[in-house]
């Protein structure tokens, strides 16, 4: 129904803002219907002015804004209707240090109340996570599950 | 914490059975450039009853089946068996602790098992229905699709909004 | 060396008249996500005469003219001077070195420059036409790009290819 | 014409194959006409092989072995008709620390005889570079292009 709708849309979009907020260290974000007169139908647009610079289309932020853009949305959408797991793969490829301790701080805070597993070769992102599961290839081709012997203070944790 | 494990025999890169065992909180899965990481999400999308074969980064089914090595021969099936934990009772099912199992026979023949009991594709896929697991709610992000979050037409994500909803 | 040095002024984030210098074998541009690095290389693009607003991440063309921030106003003109080294007579001009201009003006206007000479559009693209400089050489590799050289249709890549023969 | 064509297209793929044995130590990769009957127009399809695989449709590959096979593809075609200058905005992104030192190794080589320009937020490519080119945005919004002194025993390059 289109009551249904809006109502998870706003709650979407006022979330929205506020993880865009967080990660990006101020700014602002919205959530828009292309067409508010069909509600049932419209496409949702996104804009996204990062701390400073002016609200523009999304296709002129750089790659790593456009990463947490994403991530804030995705955690967003995540706070109105929360999967049982979440299953992240090398999502923070694009982020500088500074912005993939920002993601690290969310997705903790995150991970208090629900599983999320995620793959990434990032050491900020390894040293935050609870668990940590490898995956090798000691044979060529043939994977292999293994244990990680949790040694956080070797400078080679790969 | 709602994954337990999930355990791989034949599928693609796990020649050998494995098995992970998952944990509660944030875990972080690592490894080497093509060691099998993503395909660990691959298993997981495909046992809970993934059609698209390009959502699965192969061009037929058949794909998925551990195709040999300089060392070793192709196997015939692929395999991985998927351990939930329904304490929240987020699956329809009257259980605490659910298996769910996808095979696929390089024949063509498949099966399926929810705790070992075979049954149909449709019945596996409904089982997840309405938990919000599934690729269209963002709760599986595959390697290089963040930025398509933003670049998805406005029609396409509101489709994920209507899951939400 | 071939790219000597690029003066940018209100092309994008460089609001402010900003100079790099170019250094021969490999040099690594760095800085935070978000600070400009990537707008240079649409820079480069765009002052080699590059017309398709897409292939520089903007909609409209007017798009690359400095557009203000809470404490900036808008520009009105964006500007980028590239200075080349022609030792090797890489160049069709009788010059060791050349500067190429592009000003781009709010009213729609542009102006193009050769070594400070006025000259169209078609003059400044022709300028680099055999040189192997441009986008289906592999020569501008984009950010996200790289994957895109092996999804590449196979027709596709053989423009490449064409190129380099 | 087809003999220039397949000239040039002959000295790619050996190339390609060589490339690709350095960045991955081993493996073997291939390029073919999809229709050999039809030089003058035929696509190229791509094969590639990482060390003890088996030969495979290049969609299974991993995302940091496509990159790789993507470089391998990018110097081998670069070796035949070299550009005036290359500009790289961070193709390094999807690869672990130890494809990144292979890459590394093979552009510096190729750095000896070309000018090369690389974005990038991974340290070890940053080490390896001859000169380092800064950029920040002090003021928000405004770029702004930086000298950078080069410490390189310090801990925080970024
Ligand atoms: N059916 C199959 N049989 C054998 N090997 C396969 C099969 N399908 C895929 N593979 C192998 O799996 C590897 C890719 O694994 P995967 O994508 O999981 O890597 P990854 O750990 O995610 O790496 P990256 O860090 O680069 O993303 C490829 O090398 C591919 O050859
Ligand atoms: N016309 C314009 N006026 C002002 N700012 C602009 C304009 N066009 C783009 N920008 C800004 O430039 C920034 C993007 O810069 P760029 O893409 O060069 O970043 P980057 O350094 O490559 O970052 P990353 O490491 O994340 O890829 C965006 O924040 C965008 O707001
Ligand atoms: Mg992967
Ligand atoms: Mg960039």
């Amino acid at each position: 129904s289109a009551e249904l709708f809006m109502n998870t849309f706003e709650k979407i979009k006022r979330n929205f803002h506020s993880m865009f907020r967080r990660l990006f260290g101020g700014g602002r974000a919205e959530l828009r219907l292309s067409d508010p007169e069909d509600v049932l139908a419209s496409g949702i647009d996104i804009l996204a002015q990062p701390p400073g610079k002016k609200l523009e289309n999304i296709a002129l932020l750089s790659g790593g804004e456009r990463s947490l853009t994403a991530v804030a949305l995705l955690f967003a959408t995540y706070m109105v209707k929360p999967s049982p797991f979440c299953l992240l793969d090398e999502i923070d490829a694009a982020l500088d240090e500074n912005n993939v301790g920002r993601f690290v701080s969310m997705l903790t805070e995150f991970g208090r109340q629900s599983q999320f597993i995620i793959i990434t070769h990032n050491k900020k992102t390894v040293a935050s996570a609870s668990t940590l599961l490898g995956v090798t290839m000691e044979e060529s081709g043939v994977s292999k599950a293994v244990a990680i012997r949790l040694d956080r203070n070797a400078p080679n944790t790969e | 914490m709602f994954l337990k494990s999930i355990e791989l025999f034949g599928f693609k890169s796990f020649a050998d059975r494995s098995r992970l065992e998952f944990a509660d909180g944030v875990s972080a899965l690592l490894g080497p450039n093509g060691c099998g990481k993503s395909n660990i999400v691959d298993a997981i999308k495909w046992v809970l009853g993934e059609q698209a074969t390009k959502s699965l980064r192969a061009e037929r089914m058949e794909d998925v089946i551990f195709n040999g090595t300089e060392d070793r021969k192709a196997l015939n099936v692929a395999e991985v068996t998927l351990t939930l934990s329904n304490d929240e009772g987020v699956l329809p099912v009257d259980m605490p602790e659910i298996s769910v199992r996808r095979r696929l026979f390089r024949s063509g023949d498949s099966e399926y098992y929810i705790n070992n009991t075979p049954v149909k594709l449709r019945e596996l896929r409904e089982l997840f229905y309405d938990t919000g697991i599934g690729k269209s709610a963002y709760s599986i992000m595959e390697q290089g699709k963040i930025d398509q979050v933003l670049s998805n037409k406005p029609e396409e994500r509101r489709h994920i909004f209507e899951e939400a909803a």
